[in-house]
């Protein structure tokens, strides 16, 4: 284990947590997008099915347990706890396009035709995109709330942090995952003009919005 | 085989 992928998964866990207590201390859904939560679901319930037949490390599986876990929760508050319909109105992204498209390429790309290894793939494709409806309906609001913000820029430093683990491992241990690697560069892309928009307003105390 | 990996990443 590398330093920066502790950091990344660390990184990775506080967007969770910040998320969590943004639900349950202001008690409204509002400007998170359900169909993002719902895709980052279906990713690590795709990705960490291996979970049960395949042992890496207690850490491995301490981590997959929770971001099953947690991710499902994050869906049951969204939908049961605090639902509110003017939420949903702006929450238009077509996800089915996502869905397909990680399929399709899913299906080309994965290293071996397995069902483990290509929802393994498949995983990977989509959590490449699953912000999208995020930031889509960022885009639509124009503004955010600096809780909402900090979640957003820890979940894309996650997968940042990731980019140089990869490097490393790559010199370290001569481990080169392609299919890792091309779609954690593609995520990072995605989160580029988000970055650049909190580096210059939230990190400086002034509110997210879009010019 | 380069992308023979394991899935030892979250």
């Amino acid at each position: 284990m590398n330093v920066f992928r502790i950091a990344g998964d660390i990184s990775h866990l506080a967007s969770i947590f910040i998320l969590i207590h943004q639900i349950t201390i202001t008690k409204s859904v509002q400007g998170i997008s359900f169909k993002t939560q719902l895709l980052y679901s279906i990713v690590f319930i795709t990705r960490y099915l291996d979970v049960t037949f395949r042992w890496v490390s207690l850490y491995i599986f301490a981590m997959k347990l929770f971001f099953i876990a947690s991710s499902l929760y994050i869906i049951f508050l969204m939908r049961n706890r605090f639902r509110t319909s003017e939420v949903t109105k702006l929450d238009t992204f077509p996800i089915v396009y996502l869905l397909a498209g990680s399929g399709v390429l899913a299906l080309i790309f994965t290293y071996d035709y397995s069902i483990t290894e290509v929802l393994w793939a498949f995983s990977l494709f989509l959590e490449s995109v699953a912000i999208l409806p995020q930031l889509f309906m960022l885009q639509r609001t124009g503004q955010a709330k600096t809780l909402t913000t900090h979640y957003i820029f820890a979940l894309g430093l996650y997968r940042a942090l990731y980019i140089p683990n990869w490097f490393y491992r790559y010199f370290a241990e001569g481990r080169f995952d392609t299919l890792a690697v091309f779609t954690g560069i593609v995520q990072t892309l995605i989160y580029s003009d988000f970055f650049w928009v909190y580096y210059n307003r939230v990190m400086k105390g002034l509110n997210f919005e879009l010019p | 085989d380069a992308n023979n990996v394991i899935h030892d990443e979250l």
